[in-house]
C-alpha cells in the first residue's frame, strides 16, 4: 500500500513536471 | 460679434468604434491535422481509457481486464499503449499491481 502512495507520488511529479 | 468656435462640433466620425469582438483569446483552437486527432494533447483512445478510469471509483484502481472489457472491440495493445502513455504522463498510475490503474485527478 505505500507502493501505491508512492506511484501516486511519482505520477503526480510526472504530470506537474508535464506542466499540466 | 463674431462667435467662435462654432464650426467644431460635428466633424469626422469619432474614430473609436468599438471592436466587435474583445480579444477573447482563442488559443490552441487550430488543430493541425494529425493523422491521430488529438484533444487536449490525448488520441480519442487515451483520453477514452483516462475517462474510465477516472469514472472508476474502486480502491484498487481499475484493473486492465476491466478496462479491456469495457473498451471491448478495441485493440488490446492500442489500450496497452494508451495506458502506458497515461501513467508515462503521469495522469494514471499503477496500484496493487501493474494491471490496476487509477487515475491521479480523481482520488
Amino acid at each position: 500500500l505505500q507502493r501505491i502512495q508512492r506511484n501516486k507520488q511519482a505520477a503526480l511529479r510526472r504530470l506537474a513536471a508535464r506542466g499540466a | 460679434n463674431m462667435t467662435q468656435g462654432s464650426f467644431s462640433a460635428g466633424g469626422a466620425p469619432l474614430a473609436q468604434s468599438v471592436p466587435a469582438r474583445s480579444g477573447m483569446g482563442e488559443v490552441g483552437g487550430g488543430y493541425s491535422g494529425n493523422s491521430d486527432m488529438q484533444m487536449n494533447g490525448l488520441t480519442p483512445h487515451q483520453s477514452q481509457v483516462l475517462n474510465l478510469i477516472r469514472s472508476y471509483c474502486g480502491s484498487e484502481g481499475m484493473s486492465f481486464d476491466e478496462l479491456k472489457k469495457k473498451l471491448h472491440g478495441l485493440n488490446l495493445n492500442t489500450i496497452k499503449q494508451a495506458v502506458e502513455f497515461l501513467s508515462n504522463e503521469g495522469h494514471i498510475y499503477s496500484t496493487v499491481d501493474e494491471d490496476h490503474f487509477k487515475s491521479t485527478d480523481a482520488d
